[in-house]
Parts: structure tokens; C-alpha cells; sequence
């Protein structure tokens, strides 16, 4: 494992734990997209289900845990935590999932490696986690104002995004014959979907200011 | 590897 993947992963394992953070110590999960958190659980479910049949490393496994029950860990203060779920914005974050989940699994049904049960489910997987930020962007543009730590969130995901692009390019010149053609360009998408946040959140910290988006 | 995609990513 390269510099880069491990500053990536460890890039979204801080992501997370900032937004836990968050809402365990404000008790408030305002201006976090339910919907998003959501589509994470399913990305996780559907792409981690080789856990019970291959394993990779220590490492590999002991971070897929992680990452599946930090996200159910966030959905539960959402959903049903007495304090938190109440200060869920339901009105604000409408975006249709739908509209993400079945183009991502006709796309993982006809582009694919192998047409078998667990391929297609990881194909869809790395298609689904592509866009399953939009709810979160949609919200955060409905709202306005983007508090310091949800803007970190936001951030550190895309951050995450990027060190893979940029251990992607390392592990191409350094291991022969390496390629994976879904995920170069499914991450990719990921990244450039970002590129817009990344803007404000950059001009805002130059300029000393709270994160604004534009109306 | 032939091709096939190391899943050996988070």
C-alpha cells in the first residue's frame, strides 16, 4: 500500500469521525443529508460482501468494519437518537435516491467484469458511491449558510477522492499491468462532482469567512 | 490478473 492510499483512506475515516463528532457533541445533525448517510450504508453493504468469502489483510478487513458500522452508527442517531432526529431537516432533503440507485444498477448490470451476483452488486457499488454525495450538495445549497464541520465533512470526502486519484497514477507506474477501468473512471466522476465545492469552501477559508454557497 | 480487478481498495 502506497503513501497516497493510506493518506486517502485515513482521509475518510477522519470524515467520518468528524461528522460523528459532530452530532454526538451538538447533538444536532442539521444541514446532514439522511439520504446521503443512506446511500453510504448501501455502498458499503453491497461492495464489503466479500468480507465473508476473501480476505485481503488485517488492515482491509478491520477498515470495512469500520467503515459499516460508523455508517449504521450515523443513520441510528438520525433516524432514532430522541435529541438528534429531531433536528434532521426532512423538508430540505427531498432529492430522489431512486434517481441514483437504478441508472447505478442498470449501468453495473451492463458494464461490468463478470455477470455474477457479488461482481455486478461491487460494479454497483463503486457507481453508486460516485454520486451519493448530490443529496448532500443539494441540501447544503438549499441551506445556505454550511456550518464549519459539515463544510469539513464535505471536504475531507472530497479530499479522500482525490488521494485516490493520486494513488491510482503511482500504482500505475509502479505495478505492472495494473488497470481497473470501472473505478479509475467512476472515481474520477467522484472527484470532479467536488470541484464546485471545493471552489467555495477554498474561497472561504482564504477570505477567513463561514462557507457560503450561491443562491 | 488477466484483467481483473484487485479488490484490494476500501
Amino acid at each position: 500500500m502506497n503513501i497516497f492510499r493510506l493518506a486517502g483512506d485515513m482521509t475518510h475515516l477522519l470524515s467520518i469521525i468528524v461528522l460523528l463528532l459532530k452530532i454526538q457533541a451538538t447533538k444536532s445533525c442539521a444541514g446532514v443529508s439522511l439520504k446521503t448517510q443512506e446511500l453510504y450504508a448501501v455502498v458499503f453493504v453491497t461492495r464489503y460482501l466479500d468480507l465473508f468469502y476473501s480476505f485481503i489483510s488485517l488492515y482491509n478487513t478491520v477498515m470495512k468494519i469500520i467503515f459499516l458500522l460508523t455508517a449504521f452508527t450515523i443513520i441510528w442517531y438520525m433516524r432514532k437518537h430522541k435529541v438528534v432526529c429531531q433536528t434532521y431537516d426532512k423538508e430540505q432533503d427531498t432529492f430522489r435516491v431512486l434517481f441514483l440507485i437504478v441508472p447505478c444498477f442498470v449501468l453495473a448490470l451492463l458494464v461490468n467484469h463478470e455477470m455474477s451476483v457479488t461482481e455486478v452488486l461491487w460494479t454497483f457499488s463503486i457507481y453508486l458511491e460516485a454520486v451519493a454525495i448530490l443529496p448532500q450538495l443539494v441540501l447544503l445549497q438549499r441551506t445556505k449558510n454550511v456550518d464549519n464541520l459539515t463544510g469539513n465533512y464535505i471536504f475531507m470526502l472530497g479530499s479522500y477522492r482525490a488521494l485516490y486519484l493520486v494513488n491510482w497514477v503511482y500504482r500505475y507506474f509502479t505495478e505492472l499491468g495494473y488497470r481497473q477501468w470501472i473505478v479509475w473512471v467512476s472515481g474520477t466522476v467522484q472527484t470532479c462532482v467536488y470541484l464546485d465545492f471545493f471552489y467555495y469552501y477554498v474561497q472561504a477559508w482564504r477570505n477567513n469567512e463561514r462557507m457560503k454557497l450561491p443562491g | 490478473n488477466g484483467g481483473k480487478e484487485r479488490k484490494d481498495e476500501l
